[in-house]
């Protein structure tokens, strides 16, 4: 190794997680929504998406005080899988299709006193 | 109108479902919305069929004709809404169980369930909103999911929320005028909102959005229906 011209200098998070507390979480997570990984290498994947998405529940949590916000069944997604596979309402362009139309609309409003 | 409000007491709100890892939610928001109006018009609540819009569905937007209802690829509620319309109609759940993927379509117009009279998009105004849910049953709506792949509980009021980018087809069936902010110290408003992802996500599969400010692009693609009724 200390032959090598270019010497990583960063962390490797898939296998630092291994053996922490977030594995222990993560395992918990499992158990308790019944996941399962074929292999190693997704299961060491699907670990530091883990990782990543605990992270991001803290920063919803401080982004959204009245809410509790923390591992769901959903935390070994990520983000984009998330929208692709639980979400589905299209949005061709920045405000989506089918946005309120009605705005423009002559649309009958309704009596909110009383 | 009532500060409190909740169609689930009145009896016109479905079992939370489950639309699985198929970008399908279109689909039980439109099946949640014609529920709700079928349950106002007739008294009866009739669990309806999403698996006929994931295989059946193909209506396009009006103004975008490459936006079109796709299966587990996304869809709109106001396409679904249309097609609903032209096909005569939607079966039960039971005559057309939903299977999580999309296949050939069995639709069959002798169990037809349910008709469509008409539908229309809601103003942006929250008050109206209110107001059309009380008047028509639970509506429709579109919103930025993002903060609710890591929802567990409480009302949701982020401080940051794009109002843009909605994703994510849901049903509001309900509102509260108290729930209790921290960051704010007080009560404030919220919107009861019917997810389809079961009932272990959020609040038995509920989810609590402040109510007021548009957070998350709630109020931007509202939709109401009224059911046929047949004489």
């Amino acid at each position: 190794h200390e032959d090598l011209a270019i010497r990583q200098v960063t962390e490797d998070h898939r296998k630092t997680l291994v053996g922490t507390h977030t594995e222990s979480r993560f395992r918990a997570f499992m158990s308790e929504y019944g996941k399962s990984y074929e292999t190693r290498e997704e299961y060491v994947h699907r670990l530091g998406v883990f990782a990543r998405n605990v992270l991001r529940a803290a920063e919803h949590q401080m982004m959204d005080p009245t809410a509790v916000h923390g591992v769901t069944q959903f935390s070994d997604l990520t983000e984009e899988e998330f929208e692709r596979m639980f979400t589905g309402v299209l949005a061709a362009d920045e405000g989506g299709v089918g946005v309120q139309e009605a705005a423009a609309e002559d649309v009958e409003m309704a009596e909110i006193d009383g | 109108l009532p500060e409190d409000f909740d169609w689930r007491e009145k009896g016109a709100v479905t079992d939370v479902k489950m639309q699985g890892a198929c970008g399908s939610c279109w689909a039980f928001s439109t099946t949640g919305a014609i529920e709700g109006a079928n349950f106002v018009s007739t008294g009866k609540l009739l669990n309806l069929s999403e698996q006929q819009l994931v295989d059946c569905d193909h209506a396009c937007d009006t103004k975008d004709k490459k936006a079109c209802d796709d299966g587990c690829g996304g869809g709109l509620m106001t396409n679904a809404y249309k097609y609903v319309m032209e096909a005569g109609g939607l079966e039960e759940e039971s005559s057309y169980p939903y299977t999580g993927k999309r296949g050939r379509c069995r639709f069959d117009a002798g169990k037809v369930a349910v008709r469509l009279a008409n539908f229309t998009t809601i103003p942006l105004d929250e008050n109206q909103i209110a107001a059309n849910l009380v008047r028509h049953g639970p509506l429709a709506v579109g919103l930025n999911a993002v903060y609710m792949q890591t929802y567990i509980g409480g009302v949701s009021c982020p401080l940051i929320c794009s109002k843009r980018r909605l994703n994510h087809g849901v049903l509001l069936v309900g509102y509260g005028s108290k729930g209790f902010s921290i960051l704010r110290l007080g009560n404030r408003p919220y919107w009861i909102i019917k997810n389809s992802w079961g009932k272990t996500w959020g609040e038995n599969g509920y989810y609590k959005l402040c109510r007021g400010h548009g957070i998350c692009g709630v109020n931007a693609m509202v939709s109401a229906v009224v059911t046929q009724v047949s004489s």
